[in-house]
């Protein structure tokens, strides 16, 4: 575990923790999209499956609980407890152009043709796009509620701060995995632009709002 | 590269 890591997975917490406080306070899911959620329980339950057969440590264990718990949790949210409150008419991302080719490609490069190695791949591929429905909502109806805006910053950096851990654990520990930093360049890449609305605008207190 | 299961990383 190195600082790069640990703030990472702090600042992965903090975003699902605001996203949860933000619906259960504003009894409201308006402006989240119910796809990228989805997206994000099936990333976690596809990556989490070692759960059950391998422990690391308790940090690990609590952690992946804690992700895919509060996965479903969101998405119950969403789709059940707050529906009325859904905009299911901005949310109209095609996830099944994600889903497949992702999947396509999990089966075709991977480290290690074995079940639990693909849906590892499939997951980190998965997650590197998981936010486009998300990304896409938000042009889509042209702005963002700054909790919403927060949450997207905090998820972004979480993979930003892998980016760095994986410089650290190179240099440091000889441990470099491609798939993954492949991946995770992508996911920041496609934040890149939200990042900058976020710094020049929702710092300054004015809210996001993409041309439509 | 060294990627064996289980990954320690979340």
């Amino acid at each position: 575990m190195n600082i790069f890591r640990l703030v990472g997975d702090m600042s992965h917490l903090l975003a699902i923790i605001i996203l949860l406080m933000k619906m259960w306070k504003s009894r409201s899911v308006a402006g989240i999209s119910g796809k990228s959620q989805i997206l994000f329980a099936i990333v976690f339950t596809t990556r989490y499956l070692d759960l059950f057969t391998s422990f690391v440590s308790i940090y690990n264990t609590s952690m992946k609980v804690f992700f895919i718990g509060t996965s479903y949790v969101t998405v119950y949210f969403i789709y059940q407890h707050f529906k009325p409150t859904y905009d299911s008419n901005h949310d109209t991302f095609r996830v099944e152009f994600l889903i497949v080719p992702v999947g396509g490609l999990a089966f075709l490069v991977n480290h290690e043709f074995s079940l639990l190695e693909i849906l590892w791949t499939f997951s980190i591929y998965l997650e590197s796009v998981a936010i486009l429905p998300q990304l896409f909502m938000v042009s889509k109806t042209g702005e963002a509620e700054s909790i919403t805006s927060h949450y997207l910053f905090a998820l972004g950096s979480y993979r930003a701060l892998y980016l760095l851990n994986w410089i650290y654990r190179y240099y440091f520990e000889g441990f470099f995995d491609l798939i993954a930093v492949v991946a995770g360049c992508v996911q920041t890449i496609l934040y890149c632009d939200f990042f900058y609305l976020y710094i020049t605008k929702v710092l300054k207190g004015k809210k996001i709002s993409l041309p439509a | 590269c060294n990627h064996s299961l289980p990954k320690d990383e979340l």
